[in-house]
């Protein structure tokens, strides 16, 4: 199940007219100078997948995810869509393309979208754990991360051998 | 449950062993503290890099254990397959070297789970089969797709 | 006590202003949260990038945070004037225009006081006063000092 | 005061056969393959001024710190010398260069010298001290360090300021 397209709409720096990426189901290789948004791409993915943690997503609390580049009025949201191929039915799901959308307003509260429809999100996170597609999991390396794994202690790298099983 | 550890630790030891000596030339393993009691022992993420002696993963250099933790983190693939990876300047600490060795593994592996990952060295941007460049306008992000093979140039004004 | 502080947070504040500004173009300052109650309240290190909003440094990103620190660390300089300097890597996640412009001021301030930096770029290399390379021979780190100008190739085997 | 001269015997990858750096008084650059000696270089430089916490030394405990690479003999020791230069007196010792070394032996005691003569830790942390010379301040930032400054609790940054008076 890999990712078809990414759209981004008014997410930490990235403005409300929709950004919008198609992926290629290689080595997609993402570039540019210091603080133009690289990172916040890495964030609005795990951010759609259910990431709730504001550390994990580098702010001190949710509604900092919403764009503060435009106007100020009220009612503001932040959405995020991502669309799956899922030619091989790895998500529990009848169709060739599954989409998954979430969309946070200002008060912190959050909506989840599948192929449309809204849908709870303890459900989709049990859709997502049969298709082994995770926010959180060891396929995720965040920047200034990657020595991580080598630092933990035996205990604690036995305990992710058995977190995988 | 013993059996079902035992089972996915050699998966994982296995592929560690061919991923660590396609990157590095050396050999990397995994052992048991107390094979005994595994439950409430340790693992040991063992490596040697050439001509060095064998040390823990904990006690090499910045750049040895980038690439001990990502050999680890791919092997892990074997018992977990998880469908995507979202990797974000995981090569900054690697001399030239090893750069050149990881962009190739990870261009091969990209054959079997897509990978997206945000890089500022050339090399590896050199294999990608997409390149996504963000750029700034008016402390807005935007993003252009380039055809791999274009040649960019990060824009500074 | 209180007016020691403010003297020595004025000149740190200072010289953050003119370093920052020198390598970035923008500005950055440092706010005191509650200017009645120093000693326990905080202080902001706030940040504001060419063409982008004030923000406090903690939720730049990377490259940002960097290069912030930076300015911030040898800023303190202008109160506690430390003799030398011990850099490791501190150039990992700059893009190339930052990584020139940090180059170019670390080489400035080494006419002042002594830096000892670890580095694997080129354009840090290339403005060094004296180069050390390090290289293994069977599992012993070895030394050797180039002249400035001199080609160096990481050697690979 | 600037450091004119470092060397090294059987410390971490530095083996027994004694390794001697003459250091410029500008910008001194250390590079080289990954794994090749680099970060031994500066915590050679912090052992040196009184470091004692094997954390920051990168090693689980002192004794590790002495080169597992030569002849497993008994009374293994490993010692760091730094050659100052003190023609400006910042050191207030009346010697126009000052030497101080560390020598640690298997049994993790360390002994401190000054000019060559034996001397307390605790007189040598005061002297240095005086000449500002410090291997924990903010002067010293350790490999994937650099961005911890600007991540710092308001609090936080209160308080460097204080400690830097
Ligand atoms: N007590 C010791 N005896 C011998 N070798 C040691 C000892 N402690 C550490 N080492 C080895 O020293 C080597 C060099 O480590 P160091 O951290 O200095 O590398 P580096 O040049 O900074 O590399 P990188 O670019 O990856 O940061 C490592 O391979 C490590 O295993
Ligand atoms: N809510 C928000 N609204 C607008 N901009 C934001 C918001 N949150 C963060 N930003 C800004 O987004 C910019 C880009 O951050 P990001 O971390 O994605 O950069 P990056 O491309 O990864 O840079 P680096 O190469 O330094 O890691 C930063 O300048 C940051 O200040
Ligand atoms: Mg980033
Ligand atoms: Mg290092």
């Amino acid at each position: 199940t890999l990712i078809k397209r990414l759209e981004i709409h008014n997410f930490k720096s990235f403005e409300s007219k929709r950004v919008s990426l198609q992926l290629d189901g290689g080595l997609n290789v993402i570039t540019g100078p210091n603080g133009s948004g690289k990172s916040n791409i890495i964030d609005s993915i795990r951010f759609c997948l259910g990431e709730n943690s504001p550390k994990a997503l580098r702010v001190s609390r949710l509604s900092s995810l919403i764009s503060d580049t435009g106007p100020k009025t009220d009612g503001r949201s932040a959405k995020v869509t991502m669309l799956f191929d899922n030619s091989r039915r790895a998500i529990p799901v009848d169709s060739d393309t599954v989409s998954i959308s979430r969309e946070l307003k200002e008060n912190g509260e959050s909506t989840y979208f599948l192929n449309g429809k809204r849908v709870q999100k303890g459900s989709l996170s049990e859709i997502l754990d049969l298709a082994l597609i995770s926010s959180e999991g060891l396929n995720v390396i965040p920047q200034g991360m990657v020595t991580r794994i080598s630092e933990l202690l035996p205990d604690e790298k036995r305990r992710l051998i058995e977190s995988i099983i | 449950k013993r059996r079902v550890f035992i089972n996915s630790f050699e998966k994982v030891d296995k592929e560690l062993r061919t991923i660590f000596n396609k990157l590095t030339g050396g050999s990397a393993w995994l052992e048991i503290e107390d094979p005994n009691d595994i439950f409430s022992s340790g693992i040991f993420l063992m490596t040697q890099f050439p001509d060095k002696a064998p040390r823990e993963s904990t006690s090499t250099s910045g750049g040895e254990k980038t690439i001990t933790a990502l050999a680890f983190i791919l092997s892990i693939q074997s018992v977990y397959p998880s469908p995507f990876y979202l990797f974000d300047e995981i090569d900054a600490h690697l001399d030239a070297v090893n750069l050149e060795r990881l962009a190739e593994l990870l261009k091969e592996r990209s054959k079997r789970s897509q990978i997206i990952l945000v890089t500022l060295r050339p090399p590896m941007i050199a294999r990608a089969s997409a390149i996504y460049g963000t750029y700034n306008e008016d402390s807005i992000s935007k993003v252009v797709r380039y055809k791999p093979g274009v040649e960019i140039v990060v824009r500074s004004s």
